[in-house]
């Protein structure tokens, strides 16, 4: 188990400051073990945007604390692609730069593993290869609307 | 692709079936406030075997049939089926394609099935265990709870890399 | 205290379910006392957005609750107008028609209260008679960029 | 219109000495992802008397001073002043205008004025109760805190009513 728990722990690390940079376009992000051995230690995290020192988690803005959790989830994706994943409205705290950014990304990571994601935000409908529409015009009932199969320039080789 | 279809029927907000026909690359789901978006995520997690309610954002299991509107009743079961390709054996049965369908009755009583056969609540837990779709999953983020990721203690945080190792 | 908690109470629920009406565009919500006397018992809250039944609060969508928290916040604020508020991306989760039904009741309410509103949204921006650009040119600094004020058309009075 | 300017200098990002005047009306604050919008809501709470780190989301008091950037060190003071219009009267000083002032030195003391004049940290905290901007306050919602007032748990609740009673 901890062989396997240290090399996951390393690849993903790696992963991590990888897409970091990609997202926020510079700056520097790293997990740390803590204290004790790798059966039952803990894991830190230190996230620094571009431009600014290294500080504690909590101090950094709304878009910026998501950012980072955005970056480290698509990290363990690199590692270990799951069979689907299904993301509800996590780039809300984004502006749009940063959104424009997040869909790129996802865009291109959608090759290797499928999203169904749930969104409110432009940046990130204009980079979806089907859009689902979901309405209550009978009030209390759901109803799906049908699918418009967009046809998407081949962008996403130039993301 | 690995997930082909939602069918969804008497789940919270689902009075009608509905069947939801899934492509390959980004799919992208939309509508206004309140419309049933994030109740199609909750059905998704409830048929991998989710048993807390509040994770659900119900306070019992029964919160999630379809408890009526201004003019219809409530319904008395509601039923999630996920359909799955497997031509690359990511599970392990030995089928090409994997329906796993989940029921609850307002008696309480729930039912389990993969590809129409009865089955138990572990068999189902088992099939997505160590995919990151079992139990602690990175890959069902809910609204609201992308932080969870970052905000948990340090001890906690190992779960996510264990579940990925 | 207790007659003036009953008062305030009283005041404060009827202004919660008429505030509920005209965010939502019908439904209803309503404040009732738990057991206990008036000292010490808790308050229930249950909302109905229009054309649903009665549900459990934890049921309702994440725009639903934002916009039910905010009916309760302007509800408070028509009972006991505080000097200034402040409010941080409240209507984060809110669709584009709930923004707008927000930004049009914060624009008229703002004759009453100073509202001091950070936002990403366009909606919200629209309704703004003053717009203050934060940046951060020199990384890691704020700077404020020079105040627009707005000449809104005197849409205020339709509103 | 009350709060007529808002003077930053040395508080979390404000390297440099910002000032915020205000006008009457509905002011709108817009920036990108990290810029400093809620500093600015962080420094009009901290003013106010507000006395838990974790509020102002800092792990102890000495997170809120300047701690410097790339090209720039850090600071040894933070400084933010209200001023306020009191002609309604609203606050029971005898002053048509009210400047509070809050520092923070890097020692770990304090320095509290109300129109320059050295007071104690009590003083601040009694010109804002009961006005809605007190603790426990309704009128300043952080981000990602609108949901606080709906999750509290009922017994909870009473304080919003009895703040503002
Ligand atoms: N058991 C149930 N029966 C009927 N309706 C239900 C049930 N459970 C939940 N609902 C309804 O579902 C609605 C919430 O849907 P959901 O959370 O999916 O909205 P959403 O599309 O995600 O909206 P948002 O954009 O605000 O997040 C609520 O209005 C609630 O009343
Ligand atoms: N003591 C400090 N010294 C220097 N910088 C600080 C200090 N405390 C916080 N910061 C910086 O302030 C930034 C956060 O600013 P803030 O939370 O105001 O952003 P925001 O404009 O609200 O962004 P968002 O739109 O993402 O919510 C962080 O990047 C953090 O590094
Ligand atoms: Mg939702
Ligand atoms: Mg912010």
């Amino acid at each position: 188990m901890s062989s396997q728990f240290t090399t996951a722990f390393q690849e993903i690390n790696g992963n991590f400051s990888v897409v970091f940079q990609q997202l926020f376009g510079g700056g520097g992000a790293t997990m740390s073990l803590t204290e004790g051995d790798t059966l039952t230690c803990g894991i830190d995290i230190t996230a620094r945007p571009p431009g600014k020192k290294n500080q504690n988690l909590s101090l950094l803005s709304g878009g910026e604390r998501a950012l980072t959790a955005i970056a480290l989830l698509f990290a363990i994706l690199r590692y270990k692609p799951s069979p689907f994943c299904v993301l509800d409205e996590i780039e809300a705290s984004l502006d749009e730069a940063n959104v424009n950014r997040f869909a790129n990304y996802l865009s291109r990571t959608s090759e290797e593993v499928q999203f169904i994601v749930i969104s409110h935000r432009k940046g990130t409908m204009e980079q979806a290869d089907t859009l689902y529409g979901v309405t209550m015009d009978e009030a209390g009932v759901t109803r799906l609307l049908s699918m418009s199969l967009e046809e998407k320039p081949d962008r996403k080789r130039l993301a | 692709m690995c997930l082909k279809r939602v069918d969804i029927q008497g789940f919270k907000s689902f009075g009608d079936r509905i069947k939801l026909e899934l492509h390959s690359g980004l799919s992208v789901v939309v509508g206004p406030n309140g419309s049933g978006k994030s109740n199609i995520s909750d059905a998704i997690s409830w048929c991998l075997g989710e048993q807390r309610a509040s994770s659900l954002r119900g306070s019992r299991m029964e919160d999630v049939i379809f408890a009526g509107s201004d003019k219809r009743k409530a319904v008395g079961m509601a039923e999630v089926t996920l359909t799955l390709d497997n031509t690359a054996k990511l599970f392990s049965l030995p089928y090409g394609e994997i329906a796993v369908t989940r029921r609850l009755y307002r008696s309480g009583e729930s039912e389990y099935l993969i590809n129409k056969v009865p089955c138990r609540l572990k068999d189902i837990q088992a099939l997505f265990m160590d995919t990151g779709l079992g139990r602690g999953a990175y890959s069902l983020i809910g609204q609201g709870k992308v932080d969870e990721i970052l905000s948990s203690r340090p001890e906690e945080r190992r779960h996510i890399i264990e579940e990925a190792a």
